[in-house]
């Protein structure tokens, strides 16, 4: 473990617990799509298949038992809860997200670090995480002006990775034998997918004006 | 032959 993962992981579960707090606080999921949500759920149930047969620490077992929940109970309450449902903008959240999933399983097929089940779907979910973010951009930059909280989300799990990319530079230059190019590459082109975000959040953050994405 | 790798990272 470094910093940057740590600070990587905290920054992940902040943009978790920002999005339960703008769900449950406001009662309303507008401005979020239900698309990406879905996609990250996917992403953590087949990352961690491993959960329960190679144990790493203490801290990665809670870590992955969190993500999996908090990803289902988002998913969930969107759906299901009667209150929240009704603020979805289902009308804005037309990526075709199939798309994203039978293209992030296909190249897992052919790029892997090992043609088996577990590595297959470790693969599947390093890529579906890198575009997942898409449905969620769109619907922002659909929907026009981003309440404080979404645009938080956003910001957070965007700097996630970019933390992760640290990581890999500061493992690849500490340890022997590390190479994590599938995770790596993959990163840089997640973060990027960011990159306009970070410009109008920084802009938005220095001009302390609202958050606006152009359409 | 390098250690089996596991994914120790989330």
């Amino acid at each position: 473990m470094n910093i940057f993962r740590f600070a990587g992981d905290m920054m992940h579960l902040t943009s978790i617990l920002v999005l339960l707090l703008k769900i449950y606080a406001t009662k309303s999921c507008s401005g979020i799509s239900l698309k990406t949500q879905e996609l990250y759920a996917l992403v953590f149930l087949a990352r961690y298949l491993d959960l329960f047969t190679d144990f790493i620490s203490v801290y990665n077992t809670i870590m992955k038992l969190v993500f999996i929940v908090s990803s289902t109970a988002i998913v969930w309450c969107m759906k299901r809860d009667r209150v929240v449902r009704r603020s979805y903008d289902k009308q804005l959240d037309t990526f075709r997200h199939y798309f994203l999933l039978a293209a992030s399983f296909a190249l897992a097929l052919l790029v892997n670090e090992k043609f088996t089940f577990q590595e297959i779907f470790w693969a599947f979910s390093i890529y579906l995480e890198a575009v997942a973010i898409l449905p969620q951009l769109v619907l922002l930059q659909r929907s026009g002006n981003v309440d404080n909280l979404t645009g938080q989300y956003v910001f957070f799990l965007g700097a996630y990775r970019a933390f992760y990319i640290l990581n890999w530079i500061y493992r690849y230059f500490t340890e022997t034998h590390f190479s994590r190019w599938i995770a790596c590459i993959s990163g840089l082109v997640q973060t990027a997918l960011y990159a306009d975000f970070f410009y109008y959040y920084y802009i938005s953050w220095k001009n302390n004006t609202k958050l606006k994405l152009p359409a | 032959e390098p250690e089996p790798k596991i994914h120790d990272e989330l």
